[in-house]
């Protein structure tokens, strides 16, 4: 089964044309292995990157580097997973 | 199997094969008013099932609602069980209903994508697409909502078979599209077709793959802006309102531009809620809000969809 261990989800408030030009050219670096949830469209919404743990650090640093300011939304992928399993397993018996 | 509805857990995520076995619990204690009618098989020959509620009659004027074409949205699903069994309980209660019952029928399908449904509890929770093999790639599955004939192939959908967004080689290639897309073809009297998301709290009408208004563009949105009205209502969630197109983006071959072009003019998509910031791992606590909230916008639709037939 598949793990997410260290994986982060990180939601960056768009705020101009420019850095959804940004965020789509991180989306087009299929190396990364980025997961959008949300895509990079508009800055009416959110965009919401799972980001692997192998990806973080150079992410972040894409980000830092063109000032797009963003916020970690989920801190550790499986983390929740485990929880969201052990409810399902719970309500089981 | 479940003896009764009453001992299901509602505000719990469920395994595919605990879903199919509560709904022969539910149609069993409600057999006046509910069957399960299989489908067709999906591409790793799982049964897809949609739950008909019906008073009777022939091929009257009916509802579709899906829930799950997206394996890991995992709130959709269990908002599809929860509705299933909000309706079979309210039938004959809530006046407003039953009389939508006594002249139209409501079709939902729970488990629109099986085969990633299992896939995300057995294997890979983030998985989207379908499970169908892509002929000379090592990544498999469609994303069965760009695998529509509605500007299929256009833009917004990606001919990347590792992309997430894959469109699949040709329209309805998909089984699970197909067998959709022949139910109702074959019924021929659907007047309203809803599709259940999650997440980022949006009522969506056509058009995705154009962003040229459709012609009931000015009803449509009017309409969703009463839903999400009455959504709102119960716990303060906001949703926005628009086409696909202009409220998120172009994405070509999607199914409610199919619906609609098909000649179901009340298409709608919803995306679900994500107040607690969680994406699709939204904690299981908030089912049973997510579903009431969303209960009260899809009652509205339906209301419309009744008092304004065409």
């Amino acid at each position: 089964e598949r793990v997410f261990t260290g994986d982060q989800v990180i939601r960056v408030n768009v705020q101009s044309e420019e850095q959804i030009k940004l965020l789509q050219a991180l989306e087009a670096a299929e190396e990364q292995e980025l997961d959008f949830w949300l895509h990079p469209v508009s800055t009416e919404l959110p965009v919401d990157i799972r980001v692997p743990r192998s990806s973080l650090s150079s992410v972040k640093e894409y980000l830092d580097a063109h000032g797009i300011p963003f916020s970690v939304m989920i801190n550790n992928v499986q983390e929740l997973l485990n929880e969201e399993k052990a409810a399902m397993e719970e309500n089981q018996r | 199997r479940e003896r009764s509805t009453r001992s299901f857990n509602f505000g719990a995520y469920h395994t595919l094969e605990t879903i199919y076995s509560w709904m022969d619990t539910l149609v069993a204690q409600h057999a006046n008013l509910i069957t399960k009618q299989e489908v067709g098989r999906s591409y790793e020959n799982r049964p897809m099932y949609v739950l008909k509620f019906s008073t009777g009659g022939s091929n009257r004027p009916a509802i579709w609602i899906d829930t799950g074409i997206h394996a890991r949205e995992w709130v959709s699903q269990a908002t599809g069980v929860w509705t299933a069994n909000k309706i079979a309980t309210d039938y004959g209660t809530d006046a407003s209903l039953t009389s939508l019952l006594n002249t139209m029928d409501i079709y939902l399908m729970i488990l629109t994508n099986p085969d990633g449904y299992a896939y995300t509890h057995s294997s890979d929770r983030m998985w989207r697409k379908t499970r169908s093999i892509n002929s000379g790639y090592s990544c498999r599955g469609v994303d069965p909502n760009r695998n529509w004939d509605a500007g299929f192939g256009g833009p917004g959908a990606s001919s990347y078979p590792c992309s997430d967004s894959y469109r699949g080689p040709s329209a309805h290639s998909e089984i699970e599209v197909k067998n959709v897309v022949n139910l109702i073809k074959s019924h021929g009297n659907f007047k309203a077709f809803i599709s259940v998301h999650a997440y980022s709290q949006l009522l969506m009408y056509p058009y995705g793959y154009s962003c040229n208004n459709v012609p009931d563009q000015p009803e449509l949105d009017s309409v969703g802006r009463a839903a999400v009205q009455k959504l709102t209502s119960l716990y303060g969630t906001s949703y926005k309102v628009g086409s696909i197109c202009k409220i998120i983006y172009q994405a070509s071959g999607g199914s409610i531009d199919w619906s609609y072009n098909l000649g179901i003019k009340y298409s709608y998509a919803f995306e679900l809620r994500d107040t607690g910031r969680y994406g699709f791992i939204l904690p299981s606590s908030q089912i049973i809000p997510t579903a009431s909230e969303t209960w009260l916008a899809l009652k509205h639709i339906m209301e419309y969809v009744r008092d304004h037939p065409y």
